[in-house]
């Protein structure tokens, strides 16, 4: 048999479809194999995707028949999966893998002599970070593959100012077949290895197609801001240029329990000397270690003059870790630093402050319930500035860090226990490093548009960007205006879009280009997952609207989210039988995500419905 | 550059030219007390070889000083500058946005015209001027009005900032001129006798494309007789 065919299927075909419209990427996974076998074979289909992506369809064509995907509201999708598991034919499809990806799996018998076709379709907001886009995929077939291609088509009405493909397995040989092209408001990035070039070798049957496909792109930012209208919904995304950086005040609250002796530490340690390297002049810090007890590097919050980093780097070098883990009072006395030197004038009156908390384990000493300890900060803080938490390792109580940072208008993440942990403690501070705009409020006229999504942020930072979408309602009035107030370093700001709905349709009537109703898909993308985090913090009546919320739009929209399930139904032995396709949670342990996911080729469900333990 | 003057208490108007080399740098307003002061930067033709009768040249770089609030403001036709203590924030034409800081605001209206407001009782609009980007030969440039100044010292100066305080002058003996439609005068001003021509100017506040016209009395030769001392004593060596 030729290499083509490996163990009697040959994979006639791989296809990666993206195609990214203002920023929402709809991308589409297609694979088609043929059996050769005398006998039936499985075949099986992996593919990995960011976690942030919502999985919007699936489907199995077997010999011209398709077998699509119904997304489903969790508790009725488990009920059929439930039945479905009773009798032995069932399998979850997707698991946590890695860090930032998903693994879908599923694997159906072909009869001899038949063809399968897989088509997996999800879809995602791409988030600016340090001012690129980036869209993440992951290679890796089976065998070689007739026809393997990535293609990606790109389409922002602002122009692409610079895009780029990093691919971790090109060789001089396949440099050929990466293009990559742009021009005003189109770019593609295309990749299409030939069979031979796909080898590992000359006379390798093994491909050398098994890494990293990472897409960045920026676009051009002529203008502060940028609005966009289709069919009813419009998208503003917001990132000015140029405007200096608001000094800051940072307190970094540092877990120096037992459990984070050793490699934690020496990583920890070796990240707070590379940000110390990179603190600004004009703002201030200190530093708060905790462990059974708390103590402080210096009393109040310290200006970052040379003469105080040096000794700061000194004081980092130094600290040991010893004890428990004293979470409520170090936050609060973290607060109560940055409270007395607002009040008493140490800090400039423009200049914003952040807490940034790293910890491994969970609250076991003074204060150790998570609702008192969040009912706490909540009041210490009083909204008046965000708080940061970095979850370090496996034993980490992560959703309790989550919720406390999310209430306190800052955002959770996960430091993975792995060789990198300092350069990703570093990624996160360059972040946020350099907020440019405080108490960002968007605003857009009251009887023109509905259901808005987030439309205030205690920052702006450099590198990112500010997006808000909503519906709308009133076609009579000709202009649309957005208003943009924020705080900056020197002086307050107002920006002003305006946008002429009759130039904007004609503008866009480029449609070809642009896949459905992408803004209002992109609107309904960014409403639900900002639904999902409000919900993390909501209780009774207020969690169950949320919920009531973000189901209706998952379903409506047909986004496999942690509300919804996706039911594929499998032809298999005459009879069919269901897969499950759900939104595997943050809250499964990092022990949890391996990456021997990878390459399980003969995945055996487990005999109870474990994957629906809830994903939020 | 051209320069109008309005004096409303003759209910008219006064306008000269101002020629000089590109790259020089002439100062508008100058007032010791607030210590306000704004430059001008002169610009010329895209191609300096090109043969056109008479060349022109306009603003392409203003700069605008307030040492008491320790701001300066940067104006060219491609972005607009501000510094405050030292720290910079930039915006292009392309933006919309006001900024406001302990009694300064600035307005930028995208691609028209920015309104810079100092305290309350000194207001400047600057107009952008866009040309034909593959105009052979001209290119953008700024103009700058001054809307009030009624909180400037009596002892402003520059080029327009001498013509804040009330002045008078006197215009007789309208004759014939070499144009018939642009009659000749003899104007009496800051003790000197001049001749001057009554013809038009164009103020571009509120239509920078076409800008409206002002009928006035135009004095000849770098407005040699109305400024006090000569045009060339106005000349800075930089912006700020």
């Amino acid at each position: 048999l030729p290499d083509t065919v490996v163990n009697g299927i040959e994979i006639y075909s791989t296809k990666i479809n993206c195609k990214v419209t203002s920023r929402f990427a709809h991308n589409v996974v297609t694979t088609r194999a043929v059996n050769h076998a005398d006998t039936a074979k499985e075949v099986f289909f992996d593919v990995e995707l960011p976690k942030t992506a919502f999985i919007t369809n699936f489907t199995i064509t077997i010999d011209g028949v398709t077998y699509p995907g119904n997304v489903k509201e969790k508790e009725v999708a488990k009920k059929q999966y439930d039945k479905a598991v009773s009798q032995g034919k069932t399998a979850g499809l997707v698991k946590a893998s890695g860090r930032k990806l998903e693994k879908f799996t599923v694997s159906v018998n072909v009869a001899a002599g038949s063809k399968v076709t897989f088509e997996l379709t999800y879809e995602e907001l791409l988030k600016r970070q340090k001012g690129k886009y980036e869209m993440y995929i992951k290679v890796q077939p089976k065998q070689l593959v007739n026809h393997f291609e990535i293609v990606a088509d790109i389409y922002e009405p602002q122009g692409i100012k610079e895009l780029d493909a990093d691919v971790s397995f090109i060789t001089n040989d396949l440099m050929d077949v990466l293009t990559t092209s742009f021009s005003g408001k189109k770019g593609q990035v295309s990749f299409k290895p030939t069979f031979d070039q796909q080898r590992s070798c000359p006379t390798c049957s093994t491909s050398l197609l098994n890494g990293d496909f990472i897409i960045r792109y920026d676009v051009n930012r002529e203008q502060p801001g940028n609005v966009q209208i289709v069919n009813g919904y419009f998208v503003h995304f917001f990132a000015p240029q140029n405007l200096p950086v608001v000094p800051k005040n940072v307190v970094f609250v540092i877990d120096v329990s037992g459990s984070m002796s050793g490699q934690k530490m020496a990583q920890t340690k070796e990240a707070l000397l590379h940000i110390l390297n990179d603190v600004r002049e004009d703002d201030f810090l200190n530093f708060i270690l905790f462990s059974s007890d708390v103590s402080t590097w210096k009393e109040n919050m310290v200006p970052a003059t040379p003469e105080n980093l040096r000794m700061a780097r000194e004081f980092v070098r130094n600290f040991r870790v010893t004890g428990a883990t004293n979470i409520n009072d170090a936050l609060l006395k973290g607060i109560e630093m940055i409270n007395k030197a607002r009040e008493t004038g140490i800090v400039p009156e423009r200049s914003t402050s952040i807490i940034i908390m790293l910890t491994d384990g969970e609250a076991n000493t003074g204060e150790s319930r998570v609702d008192k300890i969040q009912e706490n900060v909540r009041n210490a803080i009083g909204g008046k500035f965000p708080l940061y938490n970095l979850g370090f390792g496996h034993d980490v109580n992560y959703n309790f860090l989550e919720k406390m940072a999310l209430e306190n208008h800052g955002l959770a993440r996960r430091i993975y226990e792995d060789s990198d942990a300092n350069l990703q403690m570093q990624g996160f501070y360059d972040e946020v490093a350099n907020p440019l705009l405080t108490d960002v409020d968007l605003q857009y006229p009251q009887n023109t548009i509905s259901d808005i999504t987030q439309n205030n942020y205690q920052h702006f930072y450099d590198g990112s960007e500010i997006v808000v979408a909503g519906r709308v309602v009133d076609f009579e009035t000709n202009s649309f205006v957005a208003d943009v107030k924020g705080h900056g370093a020197l002086n307050d700001l107002t920006f002003t879009e305006e946008v002429d709905l009759k130039e904007m349709e004609e503008a866009l009537k480029e449609q070809e280009y642009i896949f459905g109703d992408y803004i209002e898909r992109l609107w309904a993308y960014l409403t639900i997952e900002q639904l999902l985090e409000k919900r993390k913090n909501a209780q009774g009546e207020e969690k169950e609207k949320l919920t009531a919320q973000a189901l209706d739009l998952s379903l409506k929209y047909h986004f496999v989210t942690p509300l919804t399930s996706m039911v594929v139904t499998k032809p298999e032995d005459n009879e069919d039988s269901e897969f499950i396709a759900d939104k595997p949670g943050e809250e499964v342990k990092a022990d949890q995500i391996s990456h021997a996911y990878a390459t399980q080729l003969n995945y055996q469900p487990p005999s109870n419905p474990y994957y629906f333990v809830d994903g939020d | 550059p051209h320069f109008i003057i309005e004096v409303p208490q003759k209910d008219g108007a006064l306008c000269f030219n101002i020629d000089v080399q590109p790259g020089v740098v002439l100062n508008l307003i100058r007032d010791p007390d607030t210590g306000i002061t704004v430059n001008g930067e002169i610009i010329g033709e895209k191609d300096p070889s090109s043969e056109t009768k008479k060349k022109k040249s306009y603003f392409g770089r203003l700069g605008i000083v307030d040492p008491q609030m320790d701001l300066q403001i940067e104006v060219t036709p491609q972005k607009i500058t501000l510094w405050s203590g030292g720290r910079r924030t930039s915006f292009t034409w392309m933006d919309t946005v006001t900024i406001t800081q302990n009694g300064l605001s600035v307005t930028i209206n995208k691609k028209k015209n920015m309104v810079v407001s100092i305290g309350d009782g000194v207001t400047f609009v600057i107009v952008l001027h866009e040309v034909w980007k593959k105009h052979p030969i001209h290119q953008d440039f700024l103009g700058l009005y001054t809307v009030d100044s009624h909180r400037m010292s009596t002892k402003t100066h520059g080029l327009l900032g001498q013509f804040f305080h009330p002045f008078d002058f006197e215009v007789f003996d309208v004759r014939p001129g070499s144009d018939p439609k642009k009659p000749d005068a003899t104007m009496i001003v800051k003790n000197h006798k001049l001749i001057v021509t009554w013809g038009s100017q164009k103020d571009y506040r509120m239509d920078s494309g076409h800008g409206t016209k002002v009928s006035c009395w135009f004095v000849h030769d770098n407005g040699s007789g109305l400024i006090d001392g000569v045009h060339t004593d106005y000349i800075v060596p930089t912006l700020f």
